[in-house]
């Protein structure tokens, strides 16, 4: 099974058209396995992406060079999920 | 004997799981629900359907489906106890029984079986179907970016490794096929809704072209209304307008396509949550959230049963 392991979820706001183009564009760099939850399309929108662990420095880089604000949202994807799986194994042996 | 009485509606469940459920559901209300299949999964699963009929032949009906990303589990889990909700208020609450009187009501619980399996035991984030194609190394579709309405256009991607991949062409995935020939072949569906999770929005067409529909401001109306009565139960806050205005321009999806097929009543749902846990909800959220979209869906419903066309 996949993990995601470090693996967190940030909301960027972008504060122009600009900055919406740049992250259109970090949509496009599919090395880096992002996951957009909500893509970018303008400026009143937020944008959540999941981030895997290996490529957090990059987009983290990414956002600082173009000055485009963020927070995160969940800090480790697998700390979620193994709540997750928990409670799943608690409800079928209930 | 068969009893649904003991399911937990407040826990994340398999496949497998919901099936019984569903058979479970149709034992316990023979005279009011079936269940029909309308085709089967690329992986061969059945594409299973709750029919909600008080009887009468040619009856108008309302569509529901659910889950069409497979990781959206809020979204099966809410359909299934919308299910028990119809099928055990019937009688007793005013509204449903009117409803079913005069209309049908099909429920798609879980639209992408393929891909509901998958991120159960794969990849807890798998969001499209699984048909391969040849020579390429990535599985899938996305399935809300398969159909006929503005096919390849902006918001989907050609590129097959891509999480919002549209597919070689309209209807290529057989879960959504399966759904169109269902619709067509009934041709007396008055109300398309389909429910998704994550962003808390209330869409109505056009999401493949940034006008608005010729039915704006009904479906405006109609969609502040319920988004009006869902917020009322936990204060959940919802955005109401079409998708293009309220997310992005996203081509290839189900409600532009029952829209421009003539169902005017066509809304998407994007249930709880605004990023704290994502399509990781906890398990004691889906019964509030099922709820809150239950008051969102009825307003809708009886709408659509007070404004035959």
């Amino acid at each position: 099974m996949e993990t995601f392991s470090g693996d967190q979820v940030l909301r960027i706001r972008a504060s122009s058209d600009d900055q919406i183009d740049k992250l259109q564009l970090l949509e496009t760099l599919e090395h880096l396995q992002l996951d957009f939850w909500l893509h970018p399309s303008n400026p009143a929108l937020p944008v959540d992406i999941r981030v895997p662990f290996g490529s957090l420095q990059a987009v983290r880089a990414f956002l600082g060079y173009h000055d485009i604000k963020y927070s995160i949202l969940i800090e480790d994807v697998q700390g979620i999920l193994n709540e997750e799986k928990q409670e799943m194994i608690s409800n079928q042996r209930r | 004997e068969r009893s649904n009485s003991n399911f937990n509606y407040g826990a994340y469940h398999s496949l497998e799981s919901i099936y019984t459920a569903m058979d479970d559901l149709a034992a316990e209300y023979h005279g009011l629900v079936s269940k029909l299949q309308i085709g089967e999964s690329y992986e061969k699963r059945p594409l299973y359907v709750l029919k909600f009929s008080t009887g009468g032949p040619d009856r108008p009906a309302i569509w529901l489906d659910a889950g069409i990303h497979a990781r959206e589990w809020v979204t099966q889990a809410t359909a299934l106890w919308t299910a028990q909700k119809i099928a055990s208020e019937y009688g007793t609450d005013p509204s449903i029984t009117s409803l079913l009187d005069t209309m049908d009501i099909f429920l798609l619980v879980v639209t992408n079986p393929d891909g509901y399996v998958y991120s159960h035991t794969k990849n807890r984030m798998w969001r499209k179907t699984r048909s391969k194609a040849a020579g390429s190394f990535c599985v899938g579709v996305d399935p809300n970016r398969n159909w006929d309405a503005g096919f390849g256009g902006p918001g989907s991607s050609d590129q097959r490794c891509s999480d919002s991949y549209r597919g070689p062409h309209a209807n290529s995935e057989v879960e959504v096929k399966s759904i169109v020939d269902f619709i067509k072949n009934h041709g007396n569906i008055k109300a398309f809704l389909t429910i998704h999770s994550y962003s808390q929005l209330l869409m109505y067409p056009y999401g493949y072209k940034c006008t608005e529909p010729a039915d704006y401001r009904e479906l405006d109306t109609v969609g502040k209304a319920a988004a009006n009565a869902l917020t009322s139960l936990h204060g959940t806050s919802f955005k109401v307008g079409t998708i293009c205005s309220t997310i992005y321009q996203a081509s290839g999806g189900s409600i532009d396509w029952s829209y421009d097929f003539g169902i005017k009543y066509s809304f998407a749902f994007e249930l709880r949550d605004t990023g704290r846990y994502g399509f990781l909800l906890p398990a004691d959220q889906i019964i509030p959230t099922a709820e809150e979209t239950w008051l969102g869906l009825k307003s809708i419903m009886e709408h659509v049963r007070d404004h035959p066309y």
